[in-house]
């Protein structure tokens, strides 16, 4: 397993920065796979009861041959569970998201990214941390990009 | 690419 933290810092309010990036409408994560998974058909569920929602995308991207071998030929739809906590007027918001591409054996890909924000006034900050359980050595660097 | 990302559709919002 892999770790990485990022200190991160938004130009914007906690308020904005939810509405924007967790919109009920996805508009935000189309938007974000259409450029930077090559997916501009990335679906997104609207959040459900459980502060649940899931992105299935299908990236287009080169990879290593051993990583296609291991993934069967082709890459898979990857299935992104997000979860978020925060309430309206709340100080801090934490954004858990687990993708795993939807084959047999998934989960030894599985990527977790979890985003804590905090309010700062008129803009916020926090931190991303993302853990990598990819088995095969020498994905973590491609992963990362 | 997540964060340069998320920076500038942000940035684009305003």
């Amino acid at each position: 397993m892999k770790e990485a933290v990022f200190d991160v810092n938004f130009n914007v309010s906690l308020k904005t920065f939810i509405e924007t990036v967790y919109s009920d409408d996805g508009k935000f994560y189309k938007s974000f796979h259409s450029e930077v998974t090559n997916d501009p058909k990335a679906k997104v569920t609207s959040w459900d009861h459980t502060h649940s929602r899931t992105i299935t995308f299908t990236p287009d991207v080169k990879l290593p041959g051993f990583f296609k071998t291991a993934l069967g030929g082709a890459i898979p739809p990857i299935n992104d569970a997000q979860q978020l906590t925060y309430s309206e007027g709340a100080t801090s918001a934490k954004g858990l998201s687990v993708s795993t591409p939807s084959i047999k054996g998934g989960e030894r890909f599985r990527t977790q990214v979890e985003i804590e924000i905090q309010s700062c006034g008129a803009t916020c900050k926090g931190k991303i941390r993302i853990e990598l359980t990819a088995s095969i050595f020498g994905l973590q660097g491609m992963l990362e990009g | 690419k997540f964060i340069e990302f998320t920076n500038r559709y942000l940035a684009d919002a305003d």
